[in-house]
């Protein structure tokens, strides 16, 4: 799991039988107590820039915690706090494999020339099960679980971490599957790496490009419900222009498929606008872009003020 | 491209929790994703009230992901970002 604070925006994504909606009402406290942030509606909800909330099905559903077993249920939730969401359910309803989608109106008012910095704002997220054998095994590490108590004396959070074996070996998986080289960089590209290698198996890491964007990638490799996730909000075309190397999403997609070389995956992008220019590359996708994959489905939803892009593939 | 100095340039780091974590029963891998703006970037943040959520000290991070069931490994921060890498 991750998260990523910026001064005016959160990104939190969580696996497993986390109980993410469960923070707001504290995050909320927080924002309003220690920051004097006042972001309340005239009905008492709150009503900040925007807000996303979304996720695959899950594939054990009834082992999630409390308002996480349904979505129907989160969305309840997330209606008690938030004015003007609206839920979408994205893919093929007779699949177990769609994406529930979750979005507030943009609050249009908070807009003005001056802080339009945010009209470039794109993510690309990659979700993928059916792990090829040999690509999972690489997430495995069956590291010793230590059975220790630190004590005060041991530092437990200092800054010299250089002897922390998770850490040592989710650096080396980076290594070993070239996922630090997704995008194409040079010197003059600052860049940031952190990589957990959970025991007995699993791959968390966040991978900071130029000190402001990320791509996050998460690995749950057990078979029989292996699963791989990207997400990014690299802007792929201005890294191009930066560095002069040549490179689009599809790209960064074919490079994350040789990872993994999924049975399935679906791949959704979100940007401001359809003229994007990685939307544009994207959609035009061919038959011969990605490989021995065959597109199931593309659907574009146009949302208030972001256009979603999903595309459903599966291995030939 | 990432180099062995990324190892010891953490701005915090849980090594009792790094030790001891079992994600035997982590079985679910689909994630929930959740993305807060506040406000559409850094400088639309009413001005007077010059606090930003990077403001919001490490501790009560801490605090807020432990109600997600989520705990704190690692963090890398830049000038603009604080990345953190938890539990589960």
């Amino acid at each position: 799991s991750s998260l990523f604070v910026y001064d005016h925006k959160i990104t939190l994504k969580t696996c497993g039988t986390t109980t993410t909606l469960f923070c707001l009402e504290e995050l909320f406290n927080v924002i309003e107590h220690e920051l004097d942030w006042d972001l309340k509606h005239e009905d008492k909800k709150y009503f900040p820039y925007k807000v996303f909330y979304s996720r695959r099905c899950f594939m054990f559903p009834l082992k999630q915690r409390s308002i996480h077993k349904n979505w129907n249920d989160e969305v309840d939730y997330l209606n008690k706090f938030f004015c003007y969401g609206k839920s979408y359910m994205v893919g093929r309803n007779n699949q177990d494999d769609h994406w529930n989608l979750y979005v507030s109106d943009t609050r249009k008012d908070m807009q003005s020339e001056e802080n339009a910095e945010n009209e470039n704002d794109e993510t690309l997220e990659i979700l993928m099960t059916g792990l090829d054998p040999a690509c999972a095994d690489k997430f495995v590490c069956n590291r010793e679980v230590k059975d220790v108590v630190f004590s005060e004396n041991n530092d437990n959070k200092s800054n010299d971490d250089a002897d922390d074996e998770g850490h040592l070996l989710g650096y080396n998986m980076t290594k070993k599957t070239r996922l630090d080289k997704v995008y194409e960089t040079d010197s003059n590209v600052s860049f940031h790496h952190d990589a957990f290698a959970f025991s007995p198996c699993g791959y968390s890491s966040n991978i900071i490009l130029q000190n402001e964007y990320y791509y996050t990638l998460h690995v749950t490799p057990e078979k029989g419900w292996s699963y791989a996730s990207f997400e990014s909000n690299v802007p792929v075309s201005l890294l191009a222009q930066q560095t002069g190397k040549e490179q689009d999403n599809i790209d960064v997609f074919g490079r994350v498929l040789d990872v993994f070389k999924p049975k399935d995956l679906c791949l959704t992008f979100f940007a401001k606008s359809m003229s994007n220019p990685s939307f544009q590359k994207l959609m035009k996708m061919s038959k011969n872009s990605i490989p021995h994959y065959k597109k199931m489905d593309r659907i574009i939803y146009d949302l208030d003020d972001y256009q979603l892009l999903y595309y459903k593939f599966q291995r030939e | 491209t990432v180099t062995i100095k990324e190892l010891t340039n953490h701005s915090y780091i849980d090594h009792e929790l790094s030790a001891t974590l079992d994600s035997t029963e982590a079985f679910e891998g689909p994630e929930k994703l959740l993305e807060i703006w506040f406000y559409p970037n850094k400088t639309a943040i009413p001005v007077p009230k010059a606090k930003t959520l990077r403001s919001i000290a490490v501790e009560k991070w801490v605090h807020i992901l432990k109600l997600v069931k989520c705990d704190v490994l690692s963090i890398k921060s830049t000038d603009t970002m604080d990345a953190f890498l938890l539990s589960e």
